[in-house]
């Protein structure tokens, strides 16, 4: 079984501002 | 049918028809009679007498003007039209008659036909840009050293190809009137018969503009007798026909020259080549250096393969010679995504679809990768696969694989389940 897609409101974007991709 | 194509469809050789490229054109002339009209004096001989029979040279005058326009008009036997200087146009003041052909030419000869007798000295020059700089074709005199420094008759050598030399045929005052001097670019010189092959000689052979400088006349040495202004108004060069025999240069790529928009005379260039003597190749023909076609081999300029990707290509002649001197078309400026010499395959960021030919535009699929899951934004070329970081699978990287769930930081967005 494999994981639904990639979530991007889950991650904790806190300490990664510069990865986050443009919304 | 079209000469510069066989009976199939492929290139050959093709020239336009042998003409007289003088014929029709303007002479420029630095001497003409009748202005203001003129004696002159027409001499024949018979026996050991000699008489002059005088008329009027009047160029407002229709049927007594000799204008330069008589040496390239119809040259008919039955009523020879003459061109006439003024008389006694004696050394140091030449005369000379120049014409422009209009664009490069072939020229295989250049005569001229005397209604006076033939000059004692006279040169034929050439030139290849239109008139700046002038090379001896052929020197004439009765004195070929004393008159132009050089030996009468010099042997053409293999080494000497390219060099006008100096002869003293044609150069007899007889007869009075009619005489010719015609002068072979090609005669005697050694590699004629080997043409197409000859760089020199199609250089040689190559000319925008012919000119004639008539150097000094033959007398009867009777100009300062008794009655000097008689026997000078005997001398002058008159011309009937000036011909320039050759073809329109278009290195075997054109049957025929046309005028363009602009009324300059140009080739009617086929084999994908460009330019007024079709001497280069046309845009996006770079796949191969241009040539000259030969007897052999047509030469063509070949279409750069770029997928139908670019429009523009240019030539690098370090792969031509790496391809065993087959092609060496580098594309420009590739499009639809695409990459390489010949557009042929995807670029970064992009992976083929092969469920399209190359040349679709939609051969090349974005890889999408995800921002978070993948490990970098290029996929494989063929699969499209892209880099996934540890615990992320799918074909974007979109997804945790089995065993792992989301975490909340994107450097590790899957983690293992505990």
């Amino acid at each position: 079984e494999v994981n639904p897609t990639l979530d991007m409101t889950l991650f904790d974007w806190t300490d990664y501002e510069d990865l986050k991709p443009e919304s | 049918p079209d000469p510069c194509y066989d009976e199939t469809g492929n290139p050959r050789r093709c020239i336009p028809d042998f003409v007289n490229s003088a014929f029709g054109k303007e002479v420029r002339v630095s001497s003409t009679c009748g202005k203001p009209p003129s004696r002159y004096c027409v001499v024949a001989e018979k026996g050991d007498q000699r008489s002059r029979t005088c008329h009027v040279c009047d160029s407002t005058d229709p049927k007594k003007g000799r204008p330069p326009a008589f040496l390239t008009d119809l040259n008919n036997p039955h009523n020879l039209t003459c061109w006439q200087s003024e008389s006694y146009p004696q050394a140091p003041q030449n005369v000379t008659l120049t014409l422009s052909l209009g664009k490069k030419f072939e020229v295989t000869y250049v005569s001229l036909q005397f209604c006076s007798p033939r000059p004692e000295s006279m040169v034929i020059y050439k030139s290849m840009d239109y008139g700046k700089a002038w090379v001896p074709f052929q020197f004439y005199s009765t004195q070929c050293r004393k008159m132009f420094g050089k030996a009468n008759k010099a042997p053409i050598t293999k080494q000497n190809e390219q060099e006008a030399i100096c002869t003293d045929s044609h150069t007899d005052m007889h007869p009075l009137t009619g005489g010719l001097i015609a002068f072979s670019t090609l005669d005697g010189r050694p590699s004629a018969h080997d043409f197409d092959n000859s760089p020199v000689l199609q250089d040689w052979v190559t000319a925008t503009d012919i000119k004639v400088v008539f150097s000094r006349l033959h007398t009867f040495g009777d100009e300062n007798e008794d009655d000097p202004e008689l026997a000078r108004e005997s001398y002058y060069y008159a011309v009937s026909d000036l011909q320039v025999g050759g073809r329109c240069k278009c290195n075997g790529h054109a049957s025929r020259c046309i005028r363009d928009r602009d009324g300059h005379l140009v080739c009617d260039c086929k084999h994908h080549t460009a330019g007024p003597e079709c001497d280069r190749c046309k845009p996006f023909h770079y796949d191969r250096p241009w040539q000259r076609a030969t007897a052999r081999e047509a030469n063509e300029c070949v279409a750069c393969n770029c997928n139908l990707h670019a429009r523009r290509c240019r030539f690098n002649m370090e792969l031509f010679k790496l391809s065993g001197r087959k092609s060496g078309g580098v594309c420009l400026n590739c499009r639809h995504n695409t990459a390489g010499r010949h557009c042929h395959y995807c670029k970064e960021g992009y992976y083929r679809d092969m469920t399209k030919p190359i040349t679709h535009r939609k051969a090349c699929k974005a890889c999408d990768c995800h921002p978070v899951g993948a490990a970098g934004k290029t996929c494989n070329q063929t699969t499209g696969q892209c880099p996934c970081k540890d615990g992320v699978t799918g074909i974007t990287c979109n997804r945790c694989a089995k065993g792992y769930q989301q975490s909340r930081s994107p450097i590790a967005p899957c983690i293992k389940i505990p």
